[in-house]
């Protein structure tokens, strides 16, 4: 663990009075090698780094057990304090019905998180409606409408010609005729680097004006989360992120990444395939399980 | 670092993070740099000891190929966590046999997922193969003796298993897959002849304990790197060859059925520096 490691790291400095520069950077190694073993990506571990190293610097090494958790305790706040607060309303639009675009790579949770959001939302006494706009992939919106029939809320699915995007305003037209509120609408996986896919997206965005466009990501996503954050940010509006899959054992520094790089919150994880596997966020239980 | 015979510590870092930013493990780093160290003067330079040490820890003699079996049917049972594109990979090896004149039959014994039978139906229609399936909810190993069996009758070259995703931390998952490998033998008379693992091209250190605790279940004897279409490297399966023994065998481009391809080691240290 990081706290035996710095241990170990302060059991050879002990009785030398205040942590010199260079006491501070044998320490700062293993911190920087937690975080890298944790998936945060690269760049930002070392401006967090960094960061911990200008307070660091000059405290006096008593006791190295207690240094150790001291640097680990500091390092734990500063991480908590990145991570954001545990939010997990959703902004409503200003006339309904709201709309909710779910984003993401493939495969990272988005039709399981659509199910998950409308049975959250139906139990808070909304009237949900899930939108079935992935046009792409085999039996998706077979998959939402089983979904939308295991939790009990109408599900809106595509005619065999429709678009996305037509799929996706043909559902808020139905919400409003309806009275439903929120729409959820579950749209293809993509990579950030497929540009008539990432035009689709910023298509559907324009054509139904969402009020919160959630980032799904998968909890085991690597050094990438960066780059997927901010490319996905590019063409949408994202207010927040969904960490998925987070009943694995991954320590989730994807997490910090995402946080530090675009600013927006986590708002919900997901902890397990059914569909009361939804939570709000918790930074200080991220934050724990980042350091392992 | 091309042209240079010693490793100096603007380029060692550098070189350090571009590894770390392809999702190779720290440890791996570590491990990398000290063979490149001990061959200190490498006479053909420093980008010629780094490409033999990521050869050698890639089990570069190793086979690609996928195994096929003494008598047929040959069966290639394909596991995974949730979401990697196990059936996707699934079409795509399908396409690829039945472009080799191979008879192919898939078994959608992923009874569990919303819309999985569904989903696997509409590759086999596309791919133009057979297909064995019960209801969903019914049992996996069930669906496995079935297809082996009706593959055994029909004198069907491969059978190709789709499983449910499944987390390497539930073991009650992991035993359930044991119990489905299991049916393959009781069909075949001997167990899968490949067991393919699938992981996802963007999975950081967590694809290193999915693949160990797999391989402690099951008999994994090759590696599938999805999405390497993504802009996500994949260099956890540099760590996953080196200390379990496990080699790449297929990377998955993009989600459509010609996007597979046998993998090829000098393209993927090429695409760690890419
Ligand atoms: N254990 C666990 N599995 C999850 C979670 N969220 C989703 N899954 C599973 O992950 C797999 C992929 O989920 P999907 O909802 O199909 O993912 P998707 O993003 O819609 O996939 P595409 O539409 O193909 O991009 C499925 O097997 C889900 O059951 C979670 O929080 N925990
Ligand atoms: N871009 C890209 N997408 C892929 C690739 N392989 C699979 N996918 C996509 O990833 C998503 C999940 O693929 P699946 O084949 O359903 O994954 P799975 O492992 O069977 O998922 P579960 O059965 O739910 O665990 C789909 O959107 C696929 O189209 C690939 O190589 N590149
Ligand atoms: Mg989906
Ligand atoms: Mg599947």
């Amino acid at each position: 663990s990081l706290t035996s490691r710095l241990q170990g790291v302060f059991d050879r400095l002990r009785g030398r009075g205040a942590l010199t520069e260079k006491d501070v950077d044998e320490a700062l190694k293993e911190v920087r090698r937690a975080l890298l073993e944790a998936d945060v990506n690269f760049k930002v571990v070392k401006e967090f780094v960094t960061h911990v190293r200008e307070k660091a610097v000059g405290q006096d090494v008593l006791e190295s057990l207690s240094a150790a958790q001291q640097v680990v305790k500091f390092v734990r706040d500063e991480m908590v304090a990145l991570l954001g607060q545990s939010d997990p309303r959703l902004k409503g639009a200003d006339s309904p019905p709201s709309v909710i675009l779910l984003a993401g790579l493939n495969g990272a949770g988005k039709t399981t998180t659509a199910g998950k959001l409308a049975l959250r939302m139906k139990s808070e006494g909304k009237r949900p409606l899930l939108v079935a706009a992935d046009i792409h992939r085999p039996a998706a919106a077979k998959q939402l409408a089983t979904l939308a029939e295991q939790v009990g809320v109408p599900v809106h699915t595509p005619l065999s010609s429709d678009t996305a995007v037509g799929v996706a305003r043909d559902g808020v037209a139905l919400a409003r005729r309806e009275s439903l509120d929120p729409v959820i609408v579950d749209l293809a996986g993509r990579q950030h680097a497929d540009e008539d896919l990432m035009r689709e997206l910023a298509e559907v965005s324009r054509a139904t004006s969402p009020s919160e466009v959630l980032l799904v990501l998968d909890a085991m996503t690597g050094q990438d989360a960066v780059n997927t954050a901010l490319e996905f940010g590019r063409h949408v509006p994202i207010t927040g992120f969904v960490l998925t899959k987070m009943d694995a054992d991954a320590r989730g520094g994807a997490a910090i990444s995402i946080r530090q790089v675009t600013g927006h919150p986590i708002k919900f994880v997901g902890i397990s395939e059914k569909m009361d596997g939804l939570e709000p966020f918790h930074p200080d239980r991220m934050a724990g399980r980042i350091l392992g | 670092i091309q042209g240079k015979t010693i490793l100096d510590a603007a380029t060692e870092e550098e070189l350090e993070e571009a590894l770390l930013s392809a999702d190779v493990s720290y440890e791996t780093v570590e491990k990398i740099f000290e063979r490149i160290r001990e061959s200190r003067q490498h006479a053909d330079g420093v980008q010629a000891a780094l490409k033999e040490t990521l050869a050698g820890m890639m089990g570069a003699n190793t086979s690609q190929e996928i195994a096929t079996g003494d008598t047929p049917p040959t069966v290639v049972f394909v596991a995974g966590v949730n979401g990697v594109g196990k059936t996707t990979s699934i079409a795509k090896l399908a396409y690829m046999y039945t472009q080799q004149g191979k008879q192919v039959l898939l078994a959608a014994a992923d009874t569990f997922r919303a819309a999985a039978i569904d989903q696997l139906e509409i590759w086999a229609q596309r791919v133009g193969c057979q297909i064995v399936k019960h209801a969903p909810g019914a049992d996996p190993a069930a669906v496995v003796f079935d297809s082996v069996s009706a593959a055994k009758a029909r004198g069907v070259d491969i059978v190709i298993v789709d499983t449910a995703g499944r987390l390497h931390t539930r073991s009650n998952l992991m035993e359930e897959l044991k119990k489905i490998t299991r049916a393959v033998e009781k069909a075949n008379g001997r167990g899968p002849d490949e067991t393919l693992l699938v992981l996802d091209a963007t999975t950081g250190q967590n694809a290193i304990s999915q693949a160990r605790e797999f391989l402690s279940a099951v008999d994994i004897t090759g590696l599938v790197l999805a999405k390497m279409d993504s802009s996500a490297r994949g260099g956890t399966v540099i760590s996953i060859s080196d200390e379990l023994g496990v080699p790449v065998k297929l990377v998955g481009t993009g989600e459509q059925l010609d996007d597979l391809k046998v993998f090829n080691p000098e393209e993927f240290v090429e695409s760690l520096f890419a």
